[in-house]
């Protein structure tokens, strides 16, 4: 599986849709303080929903939505390119698609979709596909801004219990 | 629910000796208060940078410390793989050497799977395939500057330069 | 007790202005939940960075939360100063461009007071009067490697070299 | 009031006797992880007395001594110039001087002496010089290392905690 690039439409700072492409490898990014890079971490976290809000540095799902921008609602794609078994057994062939997440904020609460290129899924079925792909949905696999200075301030007891959730 | 806990953990303390030689460059090692019980007990780290005595993760130095976690980290993600692994500014109580360290390992492990990782600091950017940079215009948000291919030279702009 | 209180919190309070808008070149606020019963309440801390919204310090970046704490820090220190200050790595959360903001405000104090600071940073390093390089030889300890002048060009070594 | 030097013998990674001058204006400090960068500053907090043995990352006195010397002390000295009263109300005289304290390891419980100009002096008594001198005896003119993440984790409460010490 590969990840090939994020999309976010009036997600906190980028108030305009964006694609932000991810290559194959060691892709770096960097930019003044203040510019958005953890953003674009929060972005993907919403996207694959493996964070609460309070992770997305967030009070409600519906802070996420930009100031910026003039809507009531936000989306994070993701273009992911996978291996996919043949018609008939044959050859497997490679295919794109798009996991899709929104928040619209209404007076009787927000309004979260899932999507799969495009068409509306739950999230049991977006958490079937991450399995598939093989992204674990807990979120292990990101290492957030000081989770290391976390980690090094665990007592042995807490260290532990980090190893409880791989068994 | 025992069975598996040990079967996880040695898998781990094995990747960890592995992965504590490659950052540290000494011997790393993962060591359960209560084998019997584990549930009961917490979980050691003991190590020997290069040249030191072995010592336990309370008396290290800030930097020491945060390449001994790196190293729990590099070891949880070979037990348990994914497709894209992302770090935000994990470098940033490292040194120059230990740094390009990281890069290296980071480089090494990037050939079968995805790293998306934030960083300031030049000798970490330099050593990725490709580099994005970011600022924010007052009023617009976020721009992303444009993709930086490693074998160009010039920082993404002078605001973005790294430390 | 508590018009003891309030005057270090006046005080505070008109220093941060100073400080934040020097480092974090923005307004800054501090302002008591519980002005009438300060002991009853906490204390908020509200900043507009350079080309931004007023906001709490729990939704900013956390370069921006590093800057404001220190402009927080700063402002304790002009209202108890002391003759020699110490700071051990502060920068490490700082861009490029903070982390020289940063230094030009401790020169700016140093005509007065003492500043020790330890920083991996070059662009911290090249700003202050002197630099003191210290290595780890096997057995035999820390070796303090030399006192670099600031006019002086050549790292204090190699292994030492900042990021 | 002028720091000139710090002199640590036999304390944490200095097991010789080592001289570390300090400049006036802005000095910074530079060096590998785990050199000894931190451990000085740990010295100046000791001969300040302005921390527990946590503050200086040692649960008792005695791991201060360092493990790669022989003896079973260790000290550090702080070298100081003032302006004192001149004798008979003449002008001011620049006089230096040193602050000193050490701990010596023994079985029925550690033997710490305070030193001023080499002569045994009271805690109480270096206070004393520290007030007169304007350092803050809690400390407050030293930022640790993570003491700026610590401070932008604190919650309302916490901060206001920080101000009280000062009234
Ligand atoms: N809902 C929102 N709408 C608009 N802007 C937002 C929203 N939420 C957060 N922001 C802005 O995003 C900025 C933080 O961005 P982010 O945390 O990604 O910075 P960063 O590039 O990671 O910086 P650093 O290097 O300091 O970690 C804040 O300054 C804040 O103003
Ligand atoms: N009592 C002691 N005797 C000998 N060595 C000691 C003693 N206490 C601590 N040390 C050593 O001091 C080292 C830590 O030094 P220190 O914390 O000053 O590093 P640092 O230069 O600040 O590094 P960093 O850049 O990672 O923060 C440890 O590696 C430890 O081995
Ligand atoms: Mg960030
Ligand atoms: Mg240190």
């Amino acid at each position: 599986v590969r990840v090939q690039a994020l999309i976010l439409d009036n997600f906190k700072s980028f108030p305009k849709r964006t694609r932000v492409p991810i290559e194959d490898g060691f892709s770096t990014v960097s930019g003044p303080n203040g510019s958005g890079k953890s953003n674009i971490i929060d972005a993907l976290q919403f996207v694959l929903a493996t964070s609460t809000s309070k992770g997305m540095r967030a009070d409600r799902l519906s802070d996420l939505i930009s100031t910026l921008g003039n809507k009531p609602s936000c989306k994070v794609e993701l273009e992911l390119k996978a291996l996919f078994p043949g018609p008939g057994g044959g050859p497997p062939v490679a295919r794109t698609f798009t996991l899709g997440r929104s928040v619209r904020r209404r007076k009787s609460g927000n309004d979260v979709r899932y999507l799969l290129d495009g068409s509306p899924i739950r999230l049991a079925d977006l958490q079937d596909v991450m399995r598939l792909l093989g992204f674990p949905t807990s979120g292990q696999n990101f290492v957030l801004q000081n989770d290391v200075i976390r980690l090094t301030a665990m007592g042995p007891v807490a260290r532990r219990q980090v190893l409880d959730e791989l068994a | 629910k025992r069975a598996a806990f040990l079967e996880a953990f040695e898998a781990v303390r094995d990747a960890f000796a592995e992965t504590y030689a490659e950052l540290g460059r000494g011997e790393g090692r993962l060591i359960l208060e209560d084998p019997k019980d584990p549930f009961a007990g917490g979980l050691l780290i003991k190590v020997r940078p290069r040249g030191k005595k072995l010592s336990r993760m309370e008396s290290m130095s800030g930097g020491e410390k945060a390449l001994t976690a790196l190293s729990l980290i590099f070891a949880l993600q070979e037990v348990n793989p994914a497709p894209l692994f992302i770090f935000d500014e994990v470098d940033k109580d490292l040194d120059g050497v230990n740094t390009m360290i990281l890069a290296e390992a980071i480089r090494r492990r990037a050939e079968e799977r995805q790293y998306l990782v934030i960083s300031h600091h030049r000798v970490l950017l330099e050593r990725s395939d490709q580099t994005l940079g970011v600022t924010m215009r007052k009023g617009h948000g976020t721009q992303v500057t444009g993709v930086k291919m490693a074998a160009a030279e010039e920082p993404a702009s002078e605001e973005a330069a790294a430390v």
